[in-house]
């Protein structure tokens, strides 16, 4: 899920 | 990195900037709601925490530490520098009307149950309603210089484009973030009643934009 994809938007 | 979330992040530093600029060359902040400002300087605090904990890329980091800083700048510029041109009778959005509801939503909305994903999530849910104040002391007032309905504009752009960044991502990467983009799709929902104003009344040469 989400959580431990890279968050790469601002 | 598409040329849709190029252009958005693009158009959300112009917005910024032009903001910046206006309250500083006319030394002024007249029509500006300064609560807006704040929720955005604790929208970036709230959300760009992981500069200290992941490495994502040179231009995340920059931009980061860009818009976080002219955001605290025209909060400075409001409050401190300029605070006796700031409107206080006009600006009256009662922001605990947003607050609460947010923070409720990202302890139950979330993707994980850890600090730094529930801030996330609160600077995400936050973003969407921050500019409220400024529309609702736009509605208070009857009008708004046309500088800061560029600022508007910039702003709404952004999250347009934002939108069609998530569609690209969709097709092309099979990414969906769902918090992001509900939360962005609300609020970019808000813009469209001023983009209507904007581009009846700003660009028809108006000057001003003042409401019916």
């Amino acid at each position: 899920n989400r959580q431990d994809e890279l968050k790469d938007e601002l | 990195m598409n040329i849709f979330r190029l252009a958005g992040d693009v158009s959300h530093l112009v917005a910024i900037i032009i903001l910046l600029l206006k309250i500083w060359r006319s030394k002024s902040c007249a029509g500006i709601s300064g609560k807006s400002q704040v929720l955005f300087a604790l929208v970036f605090s709230t959300r760009y925490l992981d500069l200290f904990t992941v490495f994502v890329s040179v231009y995340n980091v920059v931009m980061k530490v860009v818009f976080l800083a002219l955001s605290y700048a025209t909060v400075y510029l409001i409050y401190m520098r300029f605070r006796n041109s700031y409107d206080s009778e006009n600006d009256t959005f009662r922001v605990e009307f947003l607050l609460v509801p947010v923070i409720g939503l990202s302890f139950l909305e979330n993707y994980a149950f850890t600090p730094l994903e529930i801030l996330w999530t609160f600077s995400i849910f936050l973003e969407a309603v921050a500019i409220m104040p400024q529309l609702f002391m736009i509605t208070k007032t009857g009008e708004a210089e046309s500088i800061t309905t560029h600022y508007l504009f910039f702003l709404g752009l952004y999250r347009a484009l934002y939108i069609a960044n998530w569609v690209w991502r969709y097709h092309m990467e099979g990414f969906f973030d769902q918090i992001a983009v509900v939360s962005g799709v609300v609020q970019t929902i808000f813009y469209c009643d001023f983009f209507y104003l904007y581009v009846t009344r700003v660009l028809r040469g108006k000057g001003k934009m003042s409401l019916p």
